[in-house]
């Protein structure tokens, strides 16, 4: 195998905070300039290091949120010392936040930018940001860690074009006694079939949901994206590698390039150093052709910022004027007294410029805009002694978010409900025919089959969540357990 | 345990799926036939 370069960035960079930096409240070290993307993490801000005058992205993450897999991710990132991962430059507690200081992306998400600009990118455009992603698994790879959530959204650019890794929320580390992990961890769509499969999995993981990203900045989403999440989990291991949808609109070098990422048998997939040597990377043009696309991203997401303040700026005027009409001298209430969650909404549309994309509802947006990183199965060893599945939810404590797949589970079934109330459905349209007799559709009339075909996918939600609740139920116990032995280990 | 379980909750559903589709397409085409 060939030695992997490290590679040292030309420029003069910020390796991490001043230790008189690290003693200071962070508000006198930062000032928070606007907020970048939201998530069910938390919130990233960018920032100005009044020191020396740099920007920052900070992650501020609730503390009675999983702290386990935040200092993995820290200790993840601090690990790594490479220009093609978001670099950590050290962290804060502030109330009941945890503040994490890391490099800011200007960018933002590759993922923020094909959905800001409305366009897919070319191959050209892919060409480069896949060989620095490249560079970036290369490296982590070398250093037997395992990304997990390889996906547009986790790629950050710069603003000279550079693309890094980001978000280690769910990365891990492989050791020496540890070849493969069987965690069920990810986002669906992107998943390879070992790792659904459960039957072990190593670096090669990150190089299937690789070329998953490259049909996904080729046609601006993944395989499957318009079909449940569920029932992409059972195809992507059971139906044949996913390809172009169109072959003929592409070059054959990069169809093949993503055909060599796509091998269901992880052992004969290509590793992210002989990616490298594919001829569709060797012909990559430089950085420097993404700064178009960078500059158109950069000016549109400041063309809505600025509609939008003007927006609210008419909007508050117009409340002035009513106030004046209805109350007379009454004094105007400000914005941000008004407790509008607008203003604030449209900022977190704004360009994510660190760890994870935006969360952005809209009509426009396929399900899996919704999605959130799917976590089965913990890291953690003396759990996986106890033979205990993990399922993170958020039920579980120190959990304070939900992932946003359950989220979309749930708006779901609560679409059902609605439907099902006005439609006078009953209990009855709930159920599977009994013992699987499917003969008996052909005895209910069209208006029935309708109905039932139309809340098929929430019950089966239902169903499915009505499992996850059982089996953690059977877990939590297992799991307090474990948590007391391990704390009354630290005590010792 | 828990991914048998939801293994086996989907094929159910994709089995009643299909079941209801071709029920649908059935009468499509009985309709059809008699227009």
């Amino acid at each position: 195998m060939d030695k992997v370069q490290m590679r040292n960035h030309p420029r003069r960079q910020l390796k991490k905070l001043s230790e008189d930096s690290l003693t200071k409240q962070p508000e006198e070290v930062f000032d928070v300039l606007e907020k970048l993307g939201e998530g069910s993490y938390g919130c990233v801000f960018k920032a100005h290091y009044k020191e020396t005058g740099e920007i920052v992205a900070i992650k501020q993450v609730p503390v009675e949120s999983d702290l386990q897999e935040i200092i993995k991710e820290i200790s993840i990132m601090q690990q790594c010392n490479s220009p093609h991962v978001v670099r950590y430059y050290g962290s804060y507690f502030k109330n009941s936040d945890l503040w994490i200081v890391m490099e800011y992306c200007g960018a933002g998400s590759v993922s923020d930018i094909i959905r800001i600009r409305n366009k897919t990118l070319t191959e050209d455009e892919i060409a480069t940001i896949l060989q620095s992603t490249l560079k970036g698994l290369e490296y982590l790879h070398f250093m037997r860690k395992i990304h997990r959530d390889i996906k547009a959204g986790n790629i950050l650019l710069n603003t000279e074009g550079q693309a890094k890794l980001a978000d280690f929320g769910v990365a891990g580390q492989l050791t020496d006694t540890m070849a493969k992990r069987n965690t069920v961890i990810g986002t669906p769509f992107w998943m390879a079939p070992e790792v659904i499969q459960e039957i072990g999995y190593n670096c090669v993981a990150d190089i299937w949901s690789l070329g998953i990203t490259a049909i996904e900045m080729a046609e601006g989403k993944p395989p499957y994206a318009d079909i449940h999440p569920m029932r992409a989990i059972f195809m992507i291991p059971t139906n044949p590698p996913p390809t172009f949808r169109n072959p003929d609109l592409w070059s054959p070098d990069f169809p093949d390039f993503v055909s060599q990422c796509l091998v269901k048998n992880p052992e004969n997939r290509a590793t992210a150093t002989q990616l490298l040597q594919h001829p569709f990377i060797r012909s990559a043009k430089p950085n420097s052709i993404l700064k178009a696309l960078i500059t158109d991203a950069m000016e549109i997401k400041m063309k809505k910022l600025e509609a939008e303040q003007r927006e609210q700026d008419a909007e508050d005027d117009d409340n002035s004027d009513e106030d004046e009409v209805d109350q007379g001298t009454m004094v105007r209430a400000g914005t941000g007294d008004s407790g509008t969650v607008r203003a604030a909404g449209s900022l977190a549309s704004s360009l994510s410029g660190t760890a994870r994309t935006m969360i952005e509802y809209d009509d426009t947006g396929t399900m899996q805009s919704r999605l959130g990183t799917m976590v089965i199965n913990s890291d953690d060893e003396d759990e996986e002694e106890a033979g205990t599945m993990k399922r993170r939810d958020e039920t579980e404590t120190m959990q304070p978010a939900k992932p946003s797949f359950l989220e979309y589970f749930e708006q779901k079934e609560k679409e059902a409900n609605v439907y099902n109330d006005g439609g006078g459905n009953n209990a009855d349209n709930r159920k599977l025919p009994p013992d699987g007799d499917l003969e008996v559709v052909s005895t209910w009339s069209a208006e029935e089959l309708r109905l039932r075909l139309a809340s098929l996918d929430p019950q089966m939600e239902q169903e499915i969540e009505e499992i996850r609740q059982r089996y953690q139920a059977k877990r939590q116990p297992i799991l307090d357990a474990i948590d007391a032995k391990r704390r009354r280990q630290q005590n010792f | 345990l828990f991914m048998k379980e939801l293994e086996h909750i989907v094929k159910s559903y994709e089995a009643y799926r299909q079941a209801l589709l071709s029920e649908v397409e059935a009468r499509k085409q009985r309709q059809q036939w008699y227009a």
